[in-house]
């Protein structure tokens, strides 16, 4: 069965502002997620559970296009469902943010009134996920999910929504989100939130989109079918037997006879490499052995010996016929006509970190700065992981959200970007105004000796080893092991061993900005604030240097 | 370091230099604690004497000219007793930790880079002709993960547990022969933290041929027993 959390995603320190909510306190966050689940009032898509108060928030927002903000000690939980980009059956609970037709024509938004003045709208069907353009099936239409279109000629088309391949799978399983466990051999599989036997980097909180969930068969890379790391310390990993659907695979969007993209959807004949090399077959071994073969995708139209690209790839590829080349990109001609982007070799240094700046607001930025303030690595705004936003270059055609570069598509106060970080949404971006005369200056991190002072604290104070055991207000702390008179159960000695809770010490064990802090002895008062001087700044810290990498990266 | 450019001078000032007693550099290593390096066991194969090593600290420049560099004998070498390819020298005296001389972050115990990290490799190895000998070099590129490493059009099985997997699959850029017991570190916050030490590869650069790096966070124990006890 697995518990209620497996059907959630979870990231750290997310908050909501003014959120459509309930509010209640539980003692525990599956105490919380059981609430969401028996929410009333409205479709409970996600809770905020705070482990210090023991807050329960219940939240109707789409946090898909929410605003989250940072905060620490609330961790947010998204249910699953709303995160998957396939449909079950008619689609009629589908929220996947999918929003062109199956003729590839941008949706108009269900609240606008233009092109076509709708029926269906959010003030008239509030529970039916009328988001933004996305695709949906307000109606249960037999054919699944559609939308009205921007194109004038055009009032309203269906979504091309991949199936949730539940008892089987298509293609290569890529949409399988069923609940077989077990290996081709019978060997059981390891849960994918776990590190042990084998330890892995498929973390389901950086693949939100790939439903890592439980121990259950999944194809998250781009395997010929779903797979499964074991519990068999012989054998780290290994495929599952899917079966295959009956049914037809949804049918593919249209192809192209140009490069769009990546070329994920070309399908033209071209069959000769970048540098003049003849494809390789796909479906012959020679000259080169390989695994992508019109068996192990299905779907991928690998027909003859045409360019394609099956795996994500840059742009479309082959194999070669020459035996020292095993592979090589395409040369395909862009259907907007312009030259094709070649691969980024060498690009000249000062180009990759320009010391620019940006005018104003930064709304006309245009470098390619791609670190925040605080050094987090900027997400792609195609990407929507490990964070899903709205800021598309279809929705803000002005913006040039081009790669991972800075921008600032809201007009906000200066050029910003999603960061890699899960548990980091967004952050501002290490970028000086051009018109300022004082360099921007990174946020001091605490400063640490490298032998800790018990006596006073840096930076937040999550390393404090010292025996202060009063609060700011000269309360007396009470013991983290006892639960009177406070009773508590998530910051305890046992559950946070390495927070060095001993005895009724001031301790730190959540990250709170404001320092440590400690149940108290006074009944009327759950906990407070302790006042513990900041040690003076001492000269260096591991990992960091004085003077700025460049950090090149050849991509 | 194939490709890549050339670091801003001591701008990864943990990265140490490995030489002979007379002074030639061979490979690379990784400044952890003032008085502690950490390097690949394979560096030590010259010799298990510890004077037969120096230490150079606080470089840009192979030759070593500037007024920052400092240089430590060895006092002791310590080899991983399990034969992965990871070992420790203590320094005679410690190093003095300076803005051209600072310790690298450790990983915590078993620590798993999530498969999407944006790793750096440092160091004074062969370029390939691609410039910049005789400074030192970085490049960066994402951690890759073993399941994928070990397909057969990668490196078909040969990287084990203990190891990462890092490098472009079009190549291009690299470690190389002369970087081996340098540092892959990557960026975690606002500060860098070692999580591979420079291994081997089959040769440097090639398409579908990433690097391989001996995965530290396998190793904390080992290094903290023997810091303690040594």
């Amino acid at each position: 069965q697995g518990d209620i959390l497996d059907s959630y995603v979870r990231t750290e320190g997310a908050w909501l502002l003014n959120p459509k909510k309930e509010v209640y306190r539980t003692n525990s966050k599956e105490e919380c997620a059981e609430r969401c689940e028996a929410e009333s009032k409205f479709t409970c898509r996600a809770f905020l559970f705070t482990s210090k108060d023991q807050q329960c928030l219940t939240l109707a927002e789409n946090t898909k296009t929410a605003v989250i903000f940072r905060r620490t000690n609330a961790v947010l939980y998204e249910k699953r469902i709303y995160l998957l980009e396939c449909k079950e059956g008619k689609g009629v609970n589908y929220r996947g943010t999918e929003a062109k037709t199956q003729k590839g024509v941008p949706c108009q938004k269900w609240a606008d009134t233009v092109p076509h003045k709708p029926n269906y709208t959010p003030e008239k069907y509030p529970n039916v996920g009328l988001e933004e353009n996305y695709c949906r099936n307000p109606d249960g239409d037999e054919r699944g999910p559609w939308c009205y279109t921007t194109d004038p000629a055009t009032r309203f088309d269906y979504c091309n929504i991949p199936e949730c391949e539940v008892e089987c799978m298509h293609c290569s399983g890529e949409n399988y989100h069923g609940v077989v466990a077990t290996t081709t051999s019978g060997l059981e599989c390891q849960r994918w939130d776990s590190q042990q036997p084998h330890s892995h980097g498929y973390l389901p909180e950086n693949f939100p989109e790939k439903d890592l969930k439980m121990n259950y068969c999944r194809n998250p890379d781009g395997e010929p079918r779903p797979w499964c790391f074991t519990t068999s310390l012989t054998k780290r990993w290994e495929y599952c037997d899917i079966p295959r659907c009956t049914t037809p695979p949804p049918a593919p969007a249209p192809g192209r006879q140009c490069l769009s993209g990546r070329g994920e959807d070309y399908q033209g004949t071209i069959s000769v490499t970048e540098s003049g090399n003849t494809c390789q077959h796909w479906s012959s071994q020679s000259p080169h052995r390989h695994a992508r073969t019109p068996e192990n995708y299905p779907c991928k139209n690998l027909e003859e010996n045409y360019c394609r690209n099956p795996d994500g790839e840059k742009m479309p590829w082959c194999y070669t016929t020459n035996k020292t080349a095993r592979w090589e990109y395409c040369t395909i001609p862009s259907c907007d006509g312009s030259k094709p982007e070649a691969p980024a070799v060498d690009v000249p240094e000062q180009a990759q970190i320009s010391e620019d700046c940006y005018q104003g607001n930064g709304v006309t930025y245009r470098g390619t700065a791609s670190f925040t303030l605080t050094g987090k690595k900027c997400q792609a705004w195609s990407s929507m992981s490990p964070h899903r936003h709205n800021k598309t270059a279809d929705q803000y055609p002005n913006a040039d959200l081009r790669q991972n570069y800075c921008r600032n598509p809201d007009a906000d106060s200066r050029p910003w970007c999603y960061t890699t970080d899960p548990s980091v949404r967004w952050e501002y971006c290490n970028l000086k105004r051009c018109d300022s005369r004082v360099p921007v200056t990174l946020p001091k991190p605490p400063q640490t000796t490298l032998e800790p002072n018990p006596d006073c604290i840096n930076g937040n104070g999550k390393d404090y080893r010292g025996t202060v055991a009063k609060t700011a207000r000269g309360r007396t702390c009470q013991a983290w092991s006892s639960q009177k008179p406070h009773s508590h159960d998530y910051f305890t000695p046992m559950t946070h061993p390495e927070a060095g809770l001993d005895k009724n010490y001031c301790r730190n064990p959540d990250g709170d900005v404001n320092g440590p802090w400690c149940y108290t002895t006074d009944p009327r008062k759950a906990w407070e604030y302790c006042d513990i001087p900041k040690c003076p700044p001492a000269q260096y810290e591991c990992g960091k240097s004085k003077f700025r990498p460049k950090l090149c990266a050849q991509r | 370091i194939v490709a890549g450019c050339i670091s801003h001078p001591h701008s990864w000032p943990w990265q140490i230099s490995l030489r002979t007693s007379y002074g030639l550099h061979f490979c690379g290593g990784t400044l952890i604690d003032p008085q502690w390096v950490l390097t690949a066991a394979h560096c030590l194969e010259k010799s298990s004497r510890p004077s037969a090593y120096k230490v150079y600290l606080g470089l840009h420049r192979e030759r070593a000219s500037e007024a920052s560099v400092q240089k430590r004998d060895v006092e002791k070498l310590f080899k991983e007793p399990h034969r992965a390819d990871i070992a420790l020298l203590k320094l005679r005296s410690p190093a003095i930790i300076n803005n051209h001389v600072i310790p690298i972050c450790l990983p915590k115990e078993n620590a798993v880079l999530g498969g999407r990290e944006e790793c750096y490799v440092t160091g004074w190895g062969d370029t390939k002709g691609t410039g910049g000998d005789g400074l030192l070099k970085e490049t960066g590129f994402p951690v890759i993960e073993n399941k994928i490493c070990n397909r057969p059009e990668f490196l078909n099985g040969r990287v084990k547990k203990h190891e990462l997997c890092a490098g472009n699959i079009h190549g291009g850029t690299d470690s190389c022969q002369g970087d081996s017991g340098g540092p892959l570190v990557c960026l975690d916050q606002d500060r860098f933290v070692q999580h591979g030490v420079t291994s081997w590869g089959l040769g440097c650069a090639q398409p579908m041929k990433p690097g391989v790096y001996v995965r530290v966070s396998n190793y904390i124990p080992w290094i903290e027993s023997i810091m303690e006890n040594n």
